[in-house]
C-alpha cells in the first residue's frame, strides 16, 4: 500500500486544488507557522476514515470545510483523494486486481458525506475495511501528531496496554 | 488473547532493547506488565535507564528524554510491523542537535522500506529528505503546496515572510 | 475586587493590542468576558484572529500560533507589570525562523529593564545573548555549569556528545 | 529584585556545588536534552517556596534531592541560594536596609526543612512574604516552564480568568 498521491479540495486552509506527491524514502513537509502543514496530517487521517472531530483538531465534522478568509468566502464542500499502488496484493478480493487505489471522501456545508474507492460510491466502513490488515490506517503508531510523541513515554498504563494490543 | 498479547509484549521488548540504546545513547526502554497475574486487561507500564543514571521515574526524565523514549517504542512498534506509511509531525522538536542526527539516522534507515512524510522546522532533518514540499500561505488564510529543491526552500523560507 | 478585575482585564487588554500584532505579523488577539453579567467570578476567552484569516476558534491554530498568542498574553501582562526577573522554558521550540526573530526583538527590548533567563536549543536565540551558561553532564547523571562565549558553544556542543 | 546569582548542591542532578551568576539582559541557557537546564528552573521554583511537588516535576518535596547514579551514591540534602539586589528597596521593613538578599531552602532526606534568609533561619512564610509586592515569586507569568507556553491560548476560561487575577 505505498501512497502515490494526496489531492485536497476545500480542506481547511487548501482552499484551491491541491496535489502532493509522494516518492520513495523521506518526503519532507517544511514552511512557516499555520501554513497548512498539519492540516495535510488531518485530510489523511480524515480520507482515512477518522471519525472524531478533535482527532482532527475540529468541534464538528465540517470544522474540515474551508471556512473562507477576508477575501473569500466559504466553500461548500470539503474533499480528499488519497492515492496508493496495490503492490502487496493484500487487499480484499473485490479490489486486489487494481494496481491502483484510490480513496475520496467528501463533505458538504449541509452535512452530507459521500465516500468513495475508485470514483466508485461505496460507504464508510468500505474503506475502513480496506486498509484492515494493510498495516495502515489510522493506527497509534503510524501517524504521530504535532506535540504528541512524549505523551507515549507519559501515558497511562491503560493507554500503554491499548497500543500494544494494537500491535499485535 | 492472552498469548499475542504477550507474545507482542515480548516482541516490543526485544525490539525496544535494540532501538532505545540508539536514540539515548546507550539507555534503556523496557515495559513492564504492572500485574503479572492479570494478563487479560493489567496496565503496561514503561522503565526509562538512560546511560549512567539510575533508574529514574519518568515525569524526571527531560522534555528531550521524553520525546526520545516515545521514538523508541514507536519505532520499536515500527520494526515489529513496518507500515508502508509513516507521518511524523514535527517529532524532533524538543531534540537537540545529536539527538537529531541519532534520530535522521533511523528514519534514513527505515525509509528504504516505507514511505515517510515528515513535517519539520529543523534543517538537519530537511537535508535527509528525498523530496521536500514548501507549503506557502503567499494569500493569507489559503495553503499552497510547491515541490522544491534544498537551496530552494532556504531562500524560499526567507521570502516568503 | 470587581473594579480592579476590570482594571486589569481592560489594561491586558490594551497591551494584547500593541503586543499581539508583533508577534502574530499582522494578527490580533484579545480577551474577552464569558458572561458580562457575572463579573466576580464569570470565565475569560480569548479571541484570536490571525492576520488575513477569519476568527476562528483556538483549537483550530497551529501549534507555533498558539504558541504566539501564549507569548503575547505572557508579554502584555509583563507590559503591565514588569518583573524584575523572567524566566522562558524552551518558549521559542514550535516557532518558525521569522517568529523566532520576532520573540528575540521582543525579549531584547523587554531585557533592557528585567533580567532575562532563556533556555533554549535555537542558535538565533543564543546570539541574542548577553551570557552564555552551558550545562553539560560529561559525567553521566551530574550536571556542571560553565559561562560560555557564543563560539564556544557550538564547538561545545559538538564536544560533550 | 534583580537576581544576582543562583548557588546548587545536591540539588536534581546538580551533586556538586554549582554558581550561575546573572547578568543584565538576556542569560541564556543551553546544553543537550538532559542535562539539567529544568532542574535549575526547579530550583527556582524551589527556592521561591513552589509547595506542589508535581510543578517540580518531582513525586514527592524530597525527589529534589540528588538521587545518585551508578557511580555516585544519592546525597542526604539539596540546598538552594538565590541572591538578590535589593535595588527598589521595596522589601519589609526588617530586611530592607540590606543591599543584597539572600534566601535559602534545604530540605534532608529525614524530611527536615530549612529557611533562611541572609544566612538566617527563618520560617516558608517569611520568604514568600518578602516576594509579595515585589513583582516577583512563582507566579503564573513570569517563569514559562517547558512545554506549557501553548497552554496559555488553550486553557480554559477559569484559568485565564485566574490569571488576570494575578495580574492584577
Ligand atoms: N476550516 C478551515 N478553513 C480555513 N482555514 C482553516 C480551517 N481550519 C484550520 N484553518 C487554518 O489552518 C491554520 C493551521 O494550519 P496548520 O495547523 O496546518 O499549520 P502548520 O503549518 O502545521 O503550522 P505550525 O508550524 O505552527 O505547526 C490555522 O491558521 C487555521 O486558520
Ligand atoms: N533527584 C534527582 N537526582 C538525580 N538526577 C535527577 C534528579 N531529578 C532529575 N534528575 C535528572 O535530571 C534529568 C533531567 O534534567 P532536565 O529536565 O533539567 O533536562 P534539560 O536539560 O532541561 O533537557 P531538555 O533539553 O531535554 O529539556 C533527568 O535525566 C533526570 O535523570
Ligand atoms: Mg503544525
Ligand atoms: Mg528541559
Amino acid at each position: 500500500m505505498k501512497p502515490i498521491k494526496l489531492e485536497l479540495i476545500g480542506f481547511k486552509s487548501f482552499f484551491n486544488h491541491t496535489v502532493i506527491h509522494f516518492m520513495d524514502g523521506i518526503n519532507c513537509i517544511v514552511g512557516p507557522n499555520g501554513c497548512g502543514k498539519s492540516n495535510i496530517v488531518d485530510a489523511i487521517r480524515w480520507v482515512l476514515g477518522e471519525q472524531a472531530p478533535s482527532r482532527i483538531r475540529g468541534k464538528s465534522m465540517d470544522s474540515v470545510i474551508f471556512a473562507g478568509t477576508e477575501k473569500f468566502t466559504a466553500s461548500g464542500m470539503a474533499e480528499v483523494s488519497f492515492y496508493f499502488e496495490n503492490d502487496e496484493k493484500n487487499l480484499p478480493p473485490q479490489y486486489n486486481s487494481y494496481d491502483e487505489i484510490c480513496i475520496t471522501r467528501r463533505i458538504f456545508r449541509t452535512g452530507e458525506s459521500e465516500y468513495m474507492i475508485n470514483k466508485m460510491s461505496c460507504r464508510l466502513t468500505d474503506i475502513v475495511e480496506l486498509f484492515l490488515g494493510t498495516g495502515f490506517g489510522t493506527r497509534a503508531y503510524s501517524i504521530i501528531d504535532q506535540g504528541t510523541i512524549t505523551s507515549f513515554a507519559t501515558s497511562s498504563p491503560e493507554d500503554r496496554r491499548l497500543m500494544v494490543e494494537e500491535a499485535a | 488473547s492472552k498469548e499475542r498479547f504477550i507474545e507482542t509484549f515480548n516482541k516490543i521488548n526485544e525490539k525496544l532493547a535494540e532501538v532505545a540504546p540508539i536514540l539515548m545513547s546507550g539507555g534503556r526502554a523496557s515495559l513492564r506488565l504492572m500485574d503479572e497475574s492479570n494478563l487479560l486487561d493489567g496496565g503496561v507500564d514503561i522503565v526509562v535507564n538512560p546511560r549512567g543514571k539510575k533508574l529514574i521515574s519518568i515525569d524526571m526524565l527531560s522534555g528531550g528524554e521524553k520525546a526520545l523514549v516515545g521514538l523508541s517504542l514507536v519505532f520499536a512498534i515500527y520494526k515489529i510491523k513496518p507500515s508502508p506509511f509513516c507521518v511524523l509531525d514535527e517529532v524532533d522538536a524538543p531534540l537537540d542537535e545529536v539527538n537529531t542526527g541519532r534520530f535522521i539516522t533511523l528514519i534514513k534507515e527505515f525509509s528504504q522500506n516505507s514511505r515517510f512524510m515528515v513535517i519539520t522546522h529543523n534543517k538537519r532533518t530537511m537535508e535527509a529528505a528525498n523530496q521536500i514540499y514548501g507549503i506557502t500561505m503567499q494569500e493569507p488564510g489559503i495553503s499552497k503546496a510547491v515541490s522544491l529543491t534544498i537551496d530552494q526552500i532556504f531562500n524560499e523560507e526567507a521570502e516568503i515572510q
